[in-house]
């Protein structure tokens, strides 16, 4: 809650980084992190879910191999997809939180190249027309 | 102190 605090524009890095730490330390950490991080990126106040996006991008440099598999899983990349859908939370969603939320799915792809689930979602999101060009 | 952890992965949401 204090890394993703939407009334602090400033990024609280004490706290991205104590939230790695424990990420780390856990043995289930990166999944119970994953959950966290989704519900906020889903977050309508735009300040939470792009302080969100900057925690997991965070996470995928602090957190190693246990925390790439984990978002290369179908169960986390579609809770970002849903930001993206009009059908889901792509309704309350800004424009910017969508357009990260993008770019982060489109850097996965370039970064793990091996994750098979990464290449799907992003493929799938350019066939119906949500990422263009 | 072992918890069961189930591994299954969804499927890519059809939106």
């Amino acid at each position: 809650d204090e890394a993703t605090d939407p009334s602090i524009s400033e990024e609280n890095w004490e706290c991205i980084q104590r939230f790695c730490a424990q990420v780390n330390a856990a043995a289930e950490g990166p999944l119970f992190a994953l959950r966290l991080l989704a519900h906020k990126i889903q977050s309508p106040q735009e300040g939470e879910a792009l302080h969100a996006l900057t925690v997991l991008e965070t996470c995928v440099n602090n957190c190693g191999e246990r925390f790439h598999s984990e978002m290369a899983k179908f169960r986390f990349l579609n809770e970002l997809i849903k930001v993206l859908s009009p059908k889901y939370y792509g309704i309350w969603s800004s424009e910017k939180v969508k357009s990260r939320v993008t770019e982060v799915i489109f850097s996965w792809t370039v970064w793990f190249p091996q994750e098979v689930k990464i290449q799907d979602a992003y493929q799938m999101l350019k066939k119906q027309g949500i990422v263009k060009g | 102190t072992a918890s069961f952890h189930d591994d299954s992965d969804e499927d890519l949401l059809n939106i």
